[in-house]
């Protein structure tokens, strides 16, 4: 009878080594030349995971200089990839994730028993144990910061030259066409050289794209609602600051258009379960103009419901749209002068901001909470089209 | 306590704006 000797396999402890002069490499296969659409289907984040294991190495043999080369071959990777891909949001996403996994990789395995309440037993046995990373995750921390903004400026140049056309010209209520202010039919787009005109739905197809994106990227869901409430300020603050310096806009049919666009905006929020983020509560100064522009504006009765209605836009906003504001035809009135003066009155007391329009550029300031991994390093299997075939398992 | 595991050592880092520093200098010497 033959004897089979089954040889148990060494259990992988999930670490990586690799010699030092094939860093370089790892850096080119991993990050600078690697394409995220290669990593369709596979753990998100798999290049954070697989740098959290060769650092993991690094720190298990003791190697202090190998931690540091690594650590700043990654972090310089990164800024190269992101320097020569700074218009594509793809890729800014999936630098912006592994970045951030990274990040949290080194609380996670860090020691700091306030990073380790959620690991299991097995996580806790990956833990670091000759370095303290804190500095590295600062530089980290710093670096997200900078790929976030990159990925909200490319994210707004996308959205921006749409957001006229879709949320104050197009005419996606039917009928309301007729009720537009005599003089000021069609003129939409007419101010841009060929058809740039976009309806709501362009907004839309385009911000479920960028949310699938980061969803499939594995971007953390806090980073994604910051994201959205980012580009809703944006489209708040670009649409209102048009309405104020429109009069073609600044009538009864545009303010329902408007509303039905912004209706239909916080219906994309709950679809995409986005509602906490905070970005319709960004859209408040334009609901109320929205709905400024639709109540009357004769009475003071009406003075009173437009100033307890209006409370998140200054008095010189709201003087703004009553001034620019325009009769729908010969039976609607124009806003009195005394009208507007009783509103002035009214509103003397308040301590609104002196500028009329938004600053459109303005940036919440971004919050990276910790979110760690339930996935154990030593599940992690590493696909062969990545070509580390270098990397040892140890 | 021998059951104490030993204290980390800090392992000292540039900031990021140093690291570019560094990193484009490294650029310019090289041809």
């Amino acid at each position: 009878r033959q004897v089979t000797v089954q040889r148990k396999e060494k259990d992988f402890q999930g670490m990586l080594d690799y010699h030092r002069e094939d860093e370089a490499l790892l850096i080119r296969n991993l990050v600078t030349d690697l394409k995220p659409q290669m990593l369709t289907g596979s753990v998100p984040c798999l290049p954070a995971y697989i740098l959290y294991m060769c650092i993991r190495h690094a720190d298990y043999i003791n190697d202090d200089l190998k931690v540091h080369s690594l650590l700043t071959s990654t972090i310089n990777g990164i800024k190269k990839v992101l320097k020569k891909h700074n218009e594509d949001f793809e890729m800014t996403s999936f630098w912006l994730s592994n970045t951030c996994r990274l990040l949290h990789c080194l609380k996670q395995y860090s020691g700091d028993e306030g990073f380790m309440t959620q690991n299991t037993a097995k996580q806790n046995e990956h833990c670091l144990k000759n370095f303290d990373l804190t500095e590295y995750r600062q530089v980290l921390s710093d670096l997200s910061i900078q790929i976030y903004q990159q990925l909200i400026k490319i994210a707004e140049g996308v959205l921006q030259p749409m957001i006229v056309s879709a949320m104050l010209e197009n005419e996606s209520i039917q009928g309301l066409s007729g009720v537009k202010p005599t003089g000021y039919r069609k003129r939409s787009s007419s101010m841009v050289d060929g058809d740039n005109s976009y309806c709501l739905e362009a907004i839309i197809r385009q911000m479920n794209s960028f949310h699938t994106v980061m969803c499939d990227q594995g971007l953390d869901p806090e980073i994604i609602l910051q994201v959205f409430k980012q580009l809703f300020y944006m489209i708040n603050a670009v649409t209102l600051n048009n309405l104020l310096l429109r009069k073609d806009v600044c009538s009864w049919s545009t303010g329902m258009q408007l509303r039905y666009n912004i209706s239909q905006l916080e219906e994309w929020l709950r679809g995409r379960n986005l509602q906490q983020s905070g970005a319709v509560q960004t859209l408040e100064p334009l609901i109320q103009a929205a709905q400024l522009l639709q109540l009357k504006k004769k009475t003071p009765e009406d003075a009173e419901a437009i100033c307890s209605l209006c409370t998140s836009l200054s008095t010189q906003q709201i003087v703004k749209i009553l001034n620019l504001y325009t009769p729908v035809n010969e039976f609607e009135e124009r806003v009195t002068v005394a009208f507007i003066r009783t509103i002035q009155a009214q509103l003397q007391e308040r301590n609104d901001p002196q500028q009329l329009l938004l600053d459109s550029k303005h940036m919440f300031p971004v919050l990276f909470p910790f979110n760690p991994s339930l996935l154990t390093m030593d599940s992690i299997h590493i696909p062969a089209y990545l070509n580390l075939e270098f990397l040892n398992e140890v | 306590n021998s059951q104490r595991p030993r204290p980390r050592v800090l392992l000292k880092a540039p900031t990021l704006a140093e690291m570019e520093e560094m990193n484009t200098s490294e650029e310019e010497e090289s041809p």
